[in-house]
């Protein structure tokens, strides 16, 4: 992903 | 993971437990947003579809389906169960028509993707943070009008208020602790935004725990 958006959290 | 996050994970699951015990005690959906629970669905399906893309963890996969299917069951009842549909006043839940809270999160999340570059999952990813900033925002609208907060209902805005404030704690926490850590200077700024529509119910809650009385917001 682009971002590095913390898909890790909810 | 962190004491921060899981705290608030847990108070956000709390949250939508307690919605559940009240809609299922009192058979009564009087003082609850049918808006917001919309809202809040659209903002975990958006967000949650790295569920069919990458696996982090079990904690991870197990809550993201949860609050997915947890808040699809609040909307089922309050949509399609007797008696608890009957005793919904959609005419005290009109502050914001949907369309005009999803059409600014898509366009802001379409501009973001002109700065982050094109990626679908980052797209819904973007919508779904601006949206939840503003999904509490026609519950708090119902609250004012109805003014007495039943016991639950008051736990309920409470406990998702403190999920967002701990969030804020678990970004400090981690953008000191986790190596190479990247600031998400978006999800920061919407979560704010979140938190400080909590600001005002934390207030009057507190004072009515103190008072030990009932709880109702001022006219």
């Amino acid at each position: 992903s682009s971002s590095d958006a913390p898909h890790d959290e909810l | 993971m962190n004491i921060f996050r899981l705290v608030g994970d847990l108070c956000h699951l709390a949250s939508i437990l307690l919605l559940l015990l009240k809609l299922r005690a009192s058979k009564n959906a009087s003082g609850i947003s049918l808006k917001t629970q919309e809202l809040f669905l659209a903002v975990f399906v958006c967000r949650y579809l790295d569920l069919f893309t990458t696996f982090y963890s079990v904690y991870n996969s197990v809550m993201k389906v949860l609050y997915i299917a947890l808040t699809a069951l609040i909307i089922h009842m309050m949509r399609a169960q007797s008696p608890i549909r009957g005793t919904y006043d959609a005419s005290q839940d009109t502050f914001l028509h949907v369309k005009y809270a999803v059409a600014p999160c898509a366009a802001l999340a379409a501009l973001t993707m002109l700065v982050q570059g094109f990626d679908v999952r980052d797209l819904f990813w973007n919508f779904s943070i601006y949206l939840e900033a503003i999904a509490i925002v026609p519950q708090l609208i119902v609250l004012q009008r109805y003014r007495e907060v039943e016991n639950l209902t008051g736990h309920y805005i409470f406990f998702l208020g403190a999920y967002r404030a701990l969030y804020i704690l678990n970004w400090i926490y981690r953008s000191f602790h986790e190596r190479g850590y990247k600031h998400h200077y978006v999800v920061y700024f919407a979560g704010i935004v979140q938190t400080a529509l909590y600001v005002d119910f934390f207030y009057y809650y507190a004072i009515s725990k103190y008072r030990g009385g009932k709880f109702s917001l001022p006219s």
